[in-house]
C-alpha cells in the first residue's frame, strides 16, 4: 500500500484489494470484517484498527453511503493508511489505540459505488429495486429508524431523499445497525459525506436540543478549528436541523439515541467550483484537513470516558 | 451509461425567507427534473441544483420570475466527467502492476 495512489479515485474492485494489502502488510493492527452484503450482493467490508483486548470500547467511520461523493471513499482510503503510518510514531493516535479500536467502513454503499463507475456517476442511493416503481434506490441516510418518515425524506421512490418502505430495509443499512448493538461498546460513530463544509451532530429530525448539545457543539469547534489550521478551510457546525435543514431518519441521529454520544457527521469540503465531482489533485487536501478533525473528535473521546 | 451533455449545475443564493421557502419545494416541482446537489439551508446560503438541458431554458426563466439569483457553476457536467474519468484512466496507466 506505500505504492497505491492516494491522490487518485479508484475502482470498487481497487478498493476490495487495497483493503485486503493493508490486512496482509499489517497482520497485527489491522483486520477485515464482513458485515453483510449488499443487495447486489458485494460484501460490506469493515477495517477493524485493533491492538489488542476483546470488546474495547471503539470509534466507527463509515465514508462513501451516497455513493456519487468519490472524495469520501478516497479519503477514508487515505485515513487507513494514515491510521497504520502513524501508530507507534504519533503519541496521540499510539494512546486512543492502546486503548480503543477503530472500525473504517470504506465502501459503505457498494453498489451505488460500482454504478457510479459503470452507469450513473450521480448515483447517490443504494441500488435495490422499489417494487411497483420504475425507479431504483433508497437515500440511506434518511433509513434509519430515527424519526423514520417524518418530514425531511421523501416518500417518493424517484426522489434522491426517498426513505424506504420501512426504517432498517437497506441492507447496507441493516448491517451497520446489527454490528453496533451486537458490539454494545461504539462510543464514537462518524458518519462522513461531501460536500459543503460541515461538521453535524444530532438531531435532524426535531429542534428539541439533545442532552449532550452543549458538549457536542464545542468538541465540533474545536474539530472544525483544528481542521481549519491547514488550509484555512472554514465549516460550519451545528446540529443538523439547526445548520442544514430537517433531515428525518438519518444515521447520526439513530446512533445518538442508541447511546453513542459522540455521533457526527462531516460534509467534506468543496472547491467552490465542483460541488461532489471535486478534481482528484482535492483528495489529499481534503483526507489531511480532515484527519485533524477526526483527531480532535477521537482524542477526546479517549479522554472523556463515558 | 447516462451522459450528462449539456447538463448544468447553477448556484442559487436565497436573499430572504419568502425565496428560501421557494427554494424549498424545488424538488418537488417534478417538471424541472432537478438533482439538488446542496440544499436549502438559510438565506445567503448558496443552493447548487443540477439541471438537465431540455428544462434549463424553463427553470431559468422560474427563478427570473421570482427574482432568484443564480450563477452557473458547471456549463457543462459531462465535460467535467470526461476529464475525471481520462484522469482516472491516466493514473492507471502510470501505475501498471509490477512482474
Amino acid at each position: 500500500t506505500d505504492s497505491f495512489d492516494y491522490a487518485n479515485y479508484h475502482t470498487l474492485s481497487e478498493i476490495y484489494s487495497f483493503q485486503d494489502m493493508l490486512v496482509a502488510e499489517n497482520p497485527n493492527l489491522v483486520s477485515k470484517i464482513v458485515i453483510g452484503q449488499s443487495y447486489e450482493g458485494r460484501p460490506l467490508n469493515v477495517l477493524k484498527f485493533s491492538t489488542g483486548g476483546s470488546n474495547r470500547p471503539a470509534i466507527w467511520i463509515d465514508t462513501g453511503i451516497h455513493s456519487r461523493e468519490w472524495v469520501t471513499q478516497a479519503s477514508g482510503l487515505w485515513f487507513a493508511k494514515k491510521i497504520v503510518t502513524d501508530y507507534g510514531k504519533d503519541s496521540a493516535l499510539t494512546a486512543i489505540l492502546n486503548n480503543m479500536d477503530i472500525f473504517l467502513e470504506i465502501a459503505t454503499n457498494p453498489d451505488g459505488y460500482y454504478f457510479t463507475h459503470t452507469s450513473n456517476r450521480m448515483w447517490r442511493k443504494t441500488r435495490k429495486p422499489n417494487p411497483g416503481n420504475s425507479c431504483y434506490g433508497v437515500d440511506p441516510n434518511r433509513n434509519w429508524d430515527a424519526g423514520f418518515g417524518l418530514p425531511g425524506a421523501s416518500t417518493n421512490p424517484c426522489s434522491e431523499t426517498y426513505h424506504g418502505p420501512s426504517a432498517h430495509s437497506e441492507s447496507e443499512v441493516k448491517s451497520i445497525v446489527d454490528f453496533v448493538k451486537s458490539h454494545g461498546n461504539i462510543k464514537t460513530f462518524i458518519s462522513i459525506h461531501s460536500y459543503s463544509q460541515m461538521l453535524l451532530y444530532p438531531c435532524g429530525y426535531t429542534t428539541t436540543p439533545v442532552k449532550d448539545q452543549a458538549e457536542l457543539h464545542s468538541l465540533a469547534e474545536k474539530a472544525i478549528t483544528d481542521l481549519a489550521s491547514l488550509y484555512g478551510t472554514r465549516y460550519r457546525y451545528g446540529s443538523i436541523i439547526n445548520v442544514i435543514y430537517q433531515a428525518s431518519g438519518s444515521t447520526v441521529d439513530w446512533t445518538y439515541e442508541q447511546g453513542i454520544k459522540y455521533s457526527y457527521t462531516f460534509e467534506l469540503r468543496d472547491t467552490g467550483s465542483y460541488g461532489f465531482l471535486l478534481p482528484a489533485k482535492q483528495i489529499i487536501p481534503t483526507a489531511e484537513e480532515t484527519w485533524l478533525a477526526l483527531m480532535a473528535l477521537m482524542d477526546h473521546t479517549y479522554k472523556n470516558p463515558y | 451509461k447516462e451522459t450528462f451533455e449539456g447538463h448544468q449545475v447553477l448556484r442559487i443564493v436565497p436573499k430572504n425567507e419568502l425565496q428560501l421557502a421557494l427554494l424549498k419545494n424545488l424538488e418537488e416541482i417534478v417538471e424541472f427534473e432537478l438533482d439538488v446537489w446542496m440544499g436549502v439551508t438559510g438565506v445567503s446560503y448558496p443552493v447548487d441544483v443540477r439541471v438537465p438541458p431540455h428544462t434549463l431554458e424553463t427553470f431559468k426563466s422560474y427563478l427570473d420570475s421570482h427574482d432568484l439569483e443564480y450563477s452557473t457553476m458547471i456549463e457543462d457536467v459531462q465535460a467535467i466527467l470526461d476529464m475525471e474519468r481520462e484522469q482516472m484512466k491516466s493514473a492507471a496507466r502510470l501505475v501498471q502492476p509490477r512482474n
